[in-house]
Formats: C-alpha cells, structure tokens, sequence
C-alpha cells in the first residue's frame, strides 16, 4: 500500500523542471535559447572553428514559438546524434577541460519542455566534420525510459565543406516578457565572445546582426588531470579501478597534475605508504589516508591554468568600451589560482562615465566559462563581493555611473543550480574578485582624481 | 577525440552536489541530518505513529562524525531496503500526496556524501512493520552504477511489537558551525510537529529532549488524482497511455480531481471532442487542444484541500507561543487554494512582544510541507512578500519586537532547489501569503492601538 519505485532522470528533471530553470513561460523560453546557444559556441570552439549563428524565433500560435538554431560548429557523429537529444545525462562535457557544457541536460531539457508544451517533435540536421554524409534526424523524448524515440531518419550528401548544426523545435512561452533578456544575453555574448558573429531573428521578422570584431580565435582550453588537492575518496577509488600503473610512484605521476617522481616520492614517505606498493592493493583507511594527506599536503605545485582560456585583458577592454562607450576602463587579469584542485582564472573590468548610465547600485556584468549570467544576482559570489566593499574608500559614491564586469574560466564552475544563473561562494574564488574589483577601483580612483585636480587647473 | 558518454544520475549528483545542498562541509552535515529526520517523520505519519526520533552524533575523528537516527515509522520492507538507499530516484514518494520527501534523493545524498568523505559503508536496521523479522543490511553505493552493493545482509526474530527503522553511517563535516543551525532545525521542528517526540545527543554528549506537546496526530493526508488544470501534454499522454476507460467523459471522470460527468460532457462539447470518442485514439492536436483548454476551462471545480495535512491554527498558536512566549499572538489558516492543478493551504503567524526579540527586520519562520527553511531566505516567496509590505501603514515600525511564521502545505511544493531551500513565487501562492501576513498585520495593529489607548487611560 506504500509504492516503491524508481524514476528515469529524464522524469526526475520533467518533474522537477523549476530546477533546471524552466520554472515559468518566460524562464522557460529564456533558457531553451541560452541552452542551444552555448551548446553551438562549444561546437566551434571544439573545433576551433570562428563561430557563425543563427537563432530564428517565428510565432506560430498565441504563445508558440519555432526555434531554429543553427551553426557551423563540429556537429554531431552519425551514432550520437538521438542519445546527446533524447537522453539526459548524455554528452561530451564529462571532462575535466573548460566549456559552457557541464550537466548533459542543457539542450535536452529545451526539447523536453517543448515537448510537454506543444507534443511536437524536435529536428535535428547534423553534418558531423569529416563526415561526407549529412544527417536528418526527427524524434521525440522518452520521458519515462529516458531515451530517444526515433520518428524519422534520412541522410544525404553534404554540401562541400559544411559542417555543424541545425536544430529546430516548437515551444510555449511568454515571449514579450523573455524577449528583453534574450537580446541582452546576446549582447554579453557578443561581448564576451568577441570572435563569434551571431544573428538572431525574432517573431516580429526583425534582423539583429552581431558581427565578430576580431578574427582570430583563443588558443582552445586543453583537458587536465585532476589536482590532488581536489581529490576524493571516491575519485580516487576509480583511478584506482582502472589505473595501468604498478606501484604508487608511477600512479601519482601518471593519474594526478603536476605531480613529478620526488614529489611522488617524498609525498608517499610522508604518508608512510610503501613506494613500490600496487596502488590496488591500498586498504580502504590507506585510501583515506592518503585522500586526506593530498588536500593539505604543502608541497604539490597549484594547478597550471594553462588549460585556461580566458578572454584576455585586451578582448574584454575592447569588448567593454563597444558595448559602454565609457569614458574610463580599467581591466585586471588576476593571476591564476585553485580551488578544490580545479584551477580557475577572474578577469575583472570597471567602467566609469561616458555611455555608462548613472545608478543607485553599480551595475553589475556577469560572466563564467564566457556564459553571460543575467538571474539571480544577489546570491551570486560577485554580488556580495560587491556589497561587502567599502566603496567610499575609493571616493565611489551611489549614483555615479560604474559598471563593473567579473568573468570567471575553470575546469569546473561551481554552479548552485541546474539552470546555471548563480556562481557558490567558493573562498578561493571570492577572493580574487575581490583583487580585481578593488585593483580596478583604485585606478578609478586615480583616474577621478586626476580629473578633479585638472578641473581645478583650468578654473584657475 | 570528442567523447561522448553517459553517466547515471547518482554520478550527475556526485559531480554537482552542490546543486543538492552538499556543497561545503557545514551544509553537508546540516543536509544530511535534515534528510534523515524528514525520512524519519515521514515514515510515522505514513503509519499514523506518534513519532519517536533519537538523532546520534557522536565525534570519532577530527571532523569526521558517526550518526544515527532512529524512529518508530513503518520501516522498509525486506525487497526494498537496498533501493530505497543505494539507488538515487528511488522512493515512495512520487505520488500526488503531501509529504517532506518528494525527490528519491535525500537520504541517499546523505549516504553518498558519507561515503566519499570516509570511505565507510551504510548500516541499516530495518523492521517493516507487520513483518515479524528484523533485518541487518550494510552497504555501499555503486555511484558509476546507481546501484546499491550489499557487504552484508541478516535478519534476526524482531522484539514483539517494535517497528521502525535505524540507519547509522559516517560523515565528514564541520559540526561547530553546523551545531546552532541543527539545534534551530530541531527546535523549530518541534514547533510545526507538536505530536512529534524528538531527542537529539551531540558530540560532546549533550542530550536535548524535545517531548510531544500533543498526543493526538492530525488526520493524515490523502492521495488526489492531477487537477485538470495542471496537466501538460506528458502527463495526459501518460495517463492515455495506462488507461482502461473507453469513452473520453469516463476517461476525464476517472482519471482526473472532482470531474463529474455534467462537467466533463460539457467540456468536451466545448471543445469539441466527441464524448464517445476511445481516448487512445486522440491524435496530437486533439491532446493538444484539450490540455491548453483544460488550463484555461471556468467551469472546472477548484482542487479539494481536503487531501491535505496542515498544522492548524490552535497547534500553530500554541507552538508560536511555547517557542517565543510573546504577549501578542494571531494565526490565521487562509482557505485553501491551488496553483497549477496543485491544492494548497498557507497558514500564517505573527507575534510580538514578550520574548520576541527586537530587530531592525521582521523575524521570519518558513515551513513548507512541515519542514523547518532556515537558509536562502532573501530569494524566498514569503521574504519578497514581507519586504513588498507598507508596514508603516499598519504602525508597524522596525525595531518593534515581532516574528512571522509562514507554514505552506501542498501536494507538490515549488521547490527551486534540490537542497529544498526556499520556494519559488507562484502568484497564488504569494497572494494568499500576503493576504495572510496583512490579516495577522491588522489585528497586531490593533492590539497595539489597544495597549496605547489603555496606557493613556492609566495616565489620567
Ligand atoms: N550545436 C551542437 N553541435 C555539436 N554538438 C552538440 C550541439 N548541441 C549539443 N551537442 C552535443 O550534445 C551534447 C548534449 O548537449 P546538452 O546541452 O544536453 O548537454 P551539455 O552541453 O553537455 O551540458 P549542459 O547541460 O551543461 O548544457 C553535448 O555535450 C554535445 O556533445
Ligand atoms: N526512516 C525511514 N523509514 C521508512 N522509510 C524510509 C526511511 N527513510 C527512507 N525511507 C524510504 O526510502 C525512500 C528514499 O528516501 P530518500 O530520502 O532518498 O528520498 P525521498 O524521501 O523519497 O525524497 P527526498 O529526496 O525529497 O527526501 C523514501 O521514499 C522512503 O520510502
Ligand atoms: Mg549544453
Ligand atoms: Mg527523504
């Protein structure tokens, strides 16, 4: 008379979707297109392809949409292309290397809530790089079994050259009441991923068109190996489980970053655990041990952010004065740092006067993994950061016309939320936007300063 | 060289714990004593038991801790004890009742937490009620696998009569901040469960006694069928897809809350569907346009509240005061409504004076489904409502000694998080919260205006 049961992720996310952040017609709407979009940037960058896309959003009911997006990224293998749209928790972001992609939920979860709004299926055309043939897939969810349902499926001979993405599916939601936050998620794009050119076009037939303004791609993040520091038990259980290595020198050295034979070798001295020991032969308080050693341990070198790839001062400047037109900006990248074992990187700017609108509050700009962050501000890390400074310290008073703009890379972004809108207060991380933003607001400071004193000069 | 895979959803949880309410080792702890109490209070109302809760932390290493919780619920039966620990989304409570659990989550990221901080397996003690054995299980969780790995596995003749269930396993978290936190946790427990016995016994051997203030449990909730108005196209698709009906005025009666056969014939008259019409043979846009008109349809009755459980007002008040001794109290249980086909009733309290201490904000208590909310206030329904107030209008000042207590019943809680933190605001929701504060907000007006006008009387 109690029913004990089980239920797929896919019935977990549909049922709990507030989660995933479709909690209401204009979330929901908001997010589907912010999900499609970041899955197209990370397909070009995958290939180090200048991004080229185009968002369609028609009208085809009272509060039915089509959206259409396409890009020129990697696309997906011929065997992927159902379960990365038809199965949640399914994807190529399961790594330890930067990218706007993290859950393998994003883009499942803007079909899955089409499908519960409109009952219609979703298309998908995949012309997968290196792949003569191009593929045209249509299917629906299966919620309850957390599968793809396949409806149709053709392929043809791919035009010379293209390759990348078209997805196409129907939605409800509140449009008037996304369409503001859609167009600004754009612009921060644009501004934050200054080689992508992107063109959107909404139900009112209207073009907007964001062209690149540079032409020449980041260097591409690069997969690292986890940090010892970041370790865990049951991190450390599946190294063990599938490691080549033969004793414990050459497993530190091959699973774990940046780790060398001595420091192997003094590390396991320390701990007391035998050099030549076959790393699965470790007894469980010997695995906590050594886990437990590994987060405190003084000695291993901080993780390299060369797997980074950050915006860059320049970029982000450029990207500030586009989007502001201030009269002043100053932007600081902090020097690489960790947290957990995950190496990360804040790059801050300010921008005082010019374009920059006077406000009460200094606006804040938000950004991780070059994903624009527009909700949830308040409990974000750099919100509290910024309410927690003295600004009259820096002669920054209510009502001036500041910007400020926090952009975080990492292996890992420490999400709260499915849904992405707000970053956890990691110490760590806190810390250095903190750096930046006050490194930033000294040279606003210096900045004002010098104005009020020229000022004086030409009074007298 | 792109991999794509698939990971299981005890994996996706591991990986983004955060997301659950494990993400820094205060939370942790506090997280997992909060689950397995609600686990515990949910397993004796579901037997209409007085509940017995006994709460163990004992200290067994720096920062390492034991717990156990006991209780006299139903316990699990033999088949389903391994699941109901080992397997993430799986439960009891995926039904259309009001309950705390709701995810097939919580006690297992417990366990799981545990389990990666210390290496050590889970010890349960189960014994079903109405089944003569007792039974012993240790295990671990299969985190790749989403499966539960039994280590051992016995069962013994159970002591006459005794039912409930024991679960002991270790954890890693940082108890000295979490200790005020749990203690609050408990004690406001104790005040939206009256009929609940609870002890709880510290690290350094403190033992906290919480006794039943009542003997009497309240009658337990039921189970409802989905209101019309809060059906999506899966839901109905579903519900098709299961159903023994074979004309669509039996198909609504049957399977939908307080639909009659008038209603349901002039409903589909309405839109157009014949009554005798197989409902396995609506094609898509007849399910379509049945679940968009079956949000919007007048002439539906709204949902029953009767299904719930709420507190009520006599135990409310009689809880406010045991907790805060205050001179002034006004409760108030607003009739019940629904949002998105859900009931739901909101109980509001306020008191003032006495033991209430002064502050500049208005003190706030939140409970949803009798679960105490002590984190993430800012973001939550019933925070926005009270800040949105003119409580000047009602001569109500800060500073003044006064504390709202806001209870929400419902078969399905708008939790925006996994951690079940703060609520979501749904407008229903939110109006009848205000209009519960502003009831309770009048009648401290004039209990004040009383006092003034007496003390002025004295005077003369
Ligand atoms: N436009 C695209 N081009 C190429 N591959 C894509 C595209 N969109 C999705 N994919 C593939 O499908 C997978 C699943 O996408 P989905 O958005 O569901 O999850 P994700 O991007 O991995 O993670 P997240 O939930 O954080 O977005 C991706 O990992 C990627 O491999
Ligand atoms: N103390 C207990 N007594 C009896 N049954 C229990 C107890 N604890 C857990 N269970 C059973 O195990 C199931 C899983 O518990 P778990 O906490 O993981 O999820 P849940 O309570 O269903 O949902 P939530 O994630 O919202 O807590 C419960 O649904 C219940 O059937
Ligand atoms: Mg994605
Ligand atoms: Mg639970």
């Amino acid at each position: 008379e109690v029913k004990y049961e089980a239920i797929s992720p896919a019935d977990f996310f549909y049922r709990n979707r507030d989660i995933a952040g479709f909690d209401n017609p204009m979330r929901a709407i908001y997010t589907a297109i912010r999900e499609l979009v970041e899955n197209s940037l990370d397909a070009c960058e995958d290939g180090g392809i200048l991004p080229e896309i185009m968002v369609i959003v028609e009208e085809v009911d009272e509060n039915t949409f089509k959206i259409t997006v396409m890009d020129n990224g990697i696309g997906i293998p011929r065997d992927n292309i159902q379960s990365c749209f038809g199965q949640i928790l399914y994807g190529s972001k399961y790594t330890h290397r930067q990218a706007r992609g993290r859950f393998g939920l994003g883009g499942k979860m803007a079909f899955l809530y089409g499908q519960i709004t409109t009952h219609k299926p979703l298309h998908v055309v995949s012309a997968p790089i290196g792949d003569e043939w191009v593929y045209d897939v249509t299917l629906r969810m299966d919620i309850q079994n957390n599968r793809p349902e396949l409806l149709e499926w053709t392929r043809r001979k791919g035009k010379k050259g293209w390759h990348g993405l078209v997805v196409e599916f129907y939605i409800e939601g509140d449009w008037i009441r996304a369409k503001r936050y859609i167009l600004e998620y754009i612009k921060q794009t644009a501004l934050i991923t200054p080689y992508a050119a992107i063109t959107f076009v909404d139900p009112e037939g209207v073009l907007y068109f964001f062209p690149r303004s540079v032409e020449k791609m980041p260097s591409p993040p690069t997969e690292v190996l986890p940090h010892p520091r970041g370790v865990d038990v049951e991190q450390f259980r599946r190294i063990i489980s599938e490691t080549k290595t033969r004793d414990m020198v050459s497993f530190l050295r091959t699973h774990f970053h940046r780790v060398g034979k001595k420091t192997a070798e003094k590390f396991l001295d320390e701990v007391g655990i035998s050099r030549d020991k076959d790393p699965r032969e470790l007894k469980p308080d010997e695995i906590i041990t050594l886990v437990r050693k590994m987060k405190t341990y003084k000695e291993f070198l901080p993780p390299d952010a060369k797997c980074l790839s950050p915006l860059g001062e320049e970029l982000l400047e450029a990207g500030i004065r586009k989007e502001l037109n201030p009269d002043f900006v100053k932007v600081v990248q902090r020097p690489p740092s960790s947290y957990g074992g995950h190496p990360f990187i804040v790059e801050v700017g300010m921008a005082y006067g010019g374009g920059v609108p006077r406000s009460e509050e200094i606006a804040l700009y938000r950004f991780a993994n070059k994903i624009p962050l527009l909700f949830d501000e308040y409990k974000d890390v750099s919100a509290k950061v910024i309410r927690s400074i003295k600004w009259s310290r820096y002669r920054i008073k209510p009502g001036m016309p500041i910007a400020v703009f926090v952009h975080l890379v990492s292996t890992n972004i420490p999400f709260k939320t499915a849904g992405k809108e707000f970053i956890a207060d990691r110490p760590e991380i806190e810390v250095e936007i903190r750096r930046g933003i006050l490194e930033c607001a000294r040279a606003l400071m210096r900045y004002i300063q010098r104005k009020e004193r020229a000022a004086r000069e030409r009074q007298r």
